[in-house]
């Protein structure tokens, strides 16, 4: 059985809110490690894939491996039912079939409880190597979300360009054209503002910004965010967390 | 244009 309770219960709320447009259904994996989910769109171009550790939880028991087959929609709906500052509960049994929740207010008097259905989901699970990429830029995450969005209005797709001096993001449409550059600047004051690149060699690619913006979704989980590039490999997302993580991979646009 | 390839063609089933 699954008995995992979550200090920070708000840190669900971000979690799902980060998922669920992205996909519909997924499995929770729940191990003694803790409970991971990978999990690709539907048309196969973008995948998550979230661990959240078992040190996150106090406690966490998971004595048999269990998959938890859920709509992300139904339990966003459910998590929405959850004060900001409740402590959440989750626990499953052997047989999987429900997944109960439990909300505490933080003054410890008011408890709710809700059951969810949870569902067989025959997904396919991809295996991702370790890769060493050409270039890593890490960024502001609030940064990241603001470049995508802005370009988002010039093009659906944008490309970037990164070398030892910076990271430049460019967009061309029907409009005009548009380019954000952010330099190298690891001696800045503001630590969580600094934009830092690790360059193996120069990379430019070409990326959907429908995507992008869905993935920024998960900016309130980390102030810091990592794009790992190297040429025709899918772009790696990362957002870190206290005790996890959740990535994104987007395969790269590439010439007709 | 650009066509968006597929996730699948780089990883295989785990």
């Amino acid at each position: 059985m699954l008995e995992a309770r979550l200090q920070t219960g708000a840190l669900l709320k971000k979690v799902l809110e980060a998922i669920k447009e992205l996909i519909t259904d997924a499995n929770f994996d729940c191990s003694d490690n803790g409970i991971a989910l990978q999990a690709m769109d539907n048309s196969h171009v973008a995948l998550v894939a979230l661990l959240l550790r078992h040190d996150g939880f106090e406690p966490y028991r998971c004595d048999r491996s269990l998959a938890l087959g859920v709509n992300l929609v139904s339990l966003s709906k459910v998590l929405r039912c959850a004060g900001n500052d409740d402590i959440i509960t989750l626990k499953a049994d052997d047989t999987a079939d429900v997944l109960s929740l439990t909300f505490e207010n933080t003054d410890n008097d008011r408890i709710s409880e809700y059951e969810l259905k949870l569902m067989d989901i025959d997904s396919e699970h991809l295996g991702i190597p370790d890769t060493t990429y050409e270039a890593v830029v890490q960024m502001s995450s609030a940064e990241f979300a603001r470049i995508c969005k802005d370009l988002q209005v010039l093009s659906d797709s944008v490309q970037i360009d990164v070398t030892k001096e910076g990271v430049k993001f460019g967009a061309k449409g029907e409009l005009g054209s548009g380019a954000v550059t952010l330099k190298q600047n690891g001696n800045v004051d503001k630590e969580e503002e600094a934009t830092l690149i690790e360059l193996q060699q120069n990379v430019s690619l070409n990326f959907s910004l429908k995507y992008l913006v869905n993935f920024t979704k998960a900016t309130p989980l980390a102030s810091r965010v990592s794009l790992s590039m190297s040429s025709e490999v899918p772009l790696l997302v990362e957002y870190k967390m206290e005790a996890g993580y959740i990535r994104y991979y987007l395969a790269p646009k590439i010439g007709e | 244009a650009a066509v968006q390839d597929n996730l699948r063609i780089f990883y295989g089933r785990d």
